[in-house]
């Protein structure tokens, strides 16, 4: 048994493995497990769907834990699930989102480095992958998507904690959720990643200080949403395109995701603002994720109303 | 639990204010083992952009002395990142 879990605390790989297979169990009516690939060191990717059968339906794809150290993320998609099936059928809003739309939550994208941060090293970030002609191992998944993949050299070097890959879609998690999206494409109509920390709302780009074409409306729902995160405790976020707001990036999923066609891509940077750093105490998990909640179903709210 | 430890491992954030700062910083990280918080990797580093960057404790003390060197105001934002370590598991099992 690996354990009992919990969402007041992290939770390690076997448990929400676990975790996984009960919420299906539990709720298999809205509830179903996706396997969509194996990691580089053969463990299972699953994405947890909720709201139902229906293929035809709008649906926002949300994912978590792309960098092994961020705990606090993993422990969000957790908690979505939870909130999401716990109060279907008794909150009218909740009811109303999952009636007419999926979610598709993949609660760990970077499994093996995730175990990694747990068995060996707190610290790390990267994924667990071998690299040809290196001693160094790891790769930054969020550098691995194919958009201005080429464009940095920092990221070329395989020790560096940014190492892009030898090739975009080079990793087999990357190449799983990509290969996922692409087939689902019809029906995403956003993509939201999540991270730690710095207390931020991202939208694209990060390749380019360029605003992208639908700027106004990713400015919009951004500035809503970090004003309703901040309705519960005064956490204040601030929001705005990768590039400017936070640093220049090559290869993230955000800017993959929007140039594919999927008009509403957002990157969550969760608590905090570095007193605790990657290190947010569990304690405090809790308010977090119930602040995080409110804005995901805001945007989740304004997705059903104006995405086509 | 976690094989590797982080005893006495501090966390050091500071504002670099103009471009001489930031390359000291740079310089730095060229030849010490810093790992990059925000942003996530040296070459993000600018003029005042807040900086967090995790250091040994072998390296500490030569990087604190080059920053007092410099006039370059920092804050210790975790001094035992050990310990920082444990405590994030505040919850008891219910």
């Amino acid at each position: 048994s690996p354990g009992r879990h919990s969402y007041a605390k992290y939770n390690n790989w076997d448990k929400i493995v676990a975790w996984t297979e009960k919420m299906m169990n539990k709720r298999p009516e809205i509830v179903s497990r996706i396997k969509i690939g194996a990691t580089a060191e053969d463990n299972p990717l699953y994405i947890l769907k909720i709201g139902g059968k229906d293929e035809s339906k709008k649906a926002i794809f949300m994912d978590c834990g792309i960098h092994a150290r961020e705990w606090v993320s993993p422990a969000f998609c957790q908690w979505f699930v939870y909130q999401a099936t716990k109060t279907y059928g008794r909150n009218k809003i909740m009811t109303k989102l999952l009636d007419r739309m999926n979610f598709y939550v993949l609660p760990v994208f970077n499994v093996d480095g995730y175990i990694w941060t747990w068995t060996k090293n707190r610290m790390w970030r990267k994924n667990r992958s071998k690299n040809q002609n290196s001693k160094c191992i790891g790769t930054d998944l969020n550098r691995n998507f194919n958009v201005s993949w080429n464009a940095f050299p920092e990221t070329k070097n395989p020790c560096s904690p940014l190492y892009r890959g030898p090739a975009p879609e080079s990793e087999k998690e990357t190449k799983a959720v990509t290969d996922f999206i692409r087939r689902n494409l019809k029906s995403i109509k956003a993509y939201i990643t999540v991270h730690s920390y710095s207390q931020m709302l991202l939208f694209p780009y990060g390749y380019t200080p360029e605003m992208p074409p639908t700027y106004k409306d990713l400015n919009k729902v951004a500035k809503i949403g970090t004003d309703v995160l901040s309705t519960r405790y005064e956490t204040r976020y601030i929001y705005g395109p990768i590039a400017s707001t936070i640093y220049p990036t090559s290869g993230s999923s955000l800017d993959w995701a929007y140039d594919l066609g999927i008009k509403h891509t957002f990157a969550f940077e969760l608590r905090d603002k570095g007193r605790f750093g990657f290190l947010l105490p569990e304690s405090r998990l809790k308010s977090t994720c119930k602040e995080t909640m409110l804005a995901v179903k805001f945007i989740a709210k304004y997705i059903l109303r104006h995405a086509s | 639990f976690s094989q590797v430890r982080f005893d006495r491992e501090k966390v050091l954030r500071m504002k670099p204010q103009d471009e001489r700062q930031a390359n000291i910083i740079k310089d730095l990280a060229q030849t010490n083992e810093l790992d990059f918080w925000y942003p996530d990797a040296v070459h993000h580093v600018t003029a005042n952009m807040t900086v967090d960057f995790r250091v040994s404790e072998k390296e500490a003390q030569s990087i604190l002395a080059t920053l007092d060197q410099n006039k370059m105001h920092y804050e210790i934002l975790i001094h035992d990142l050990q310990e920082e370590i444990e405590k994030q598991f505040d919850i008891k099992e219910e």
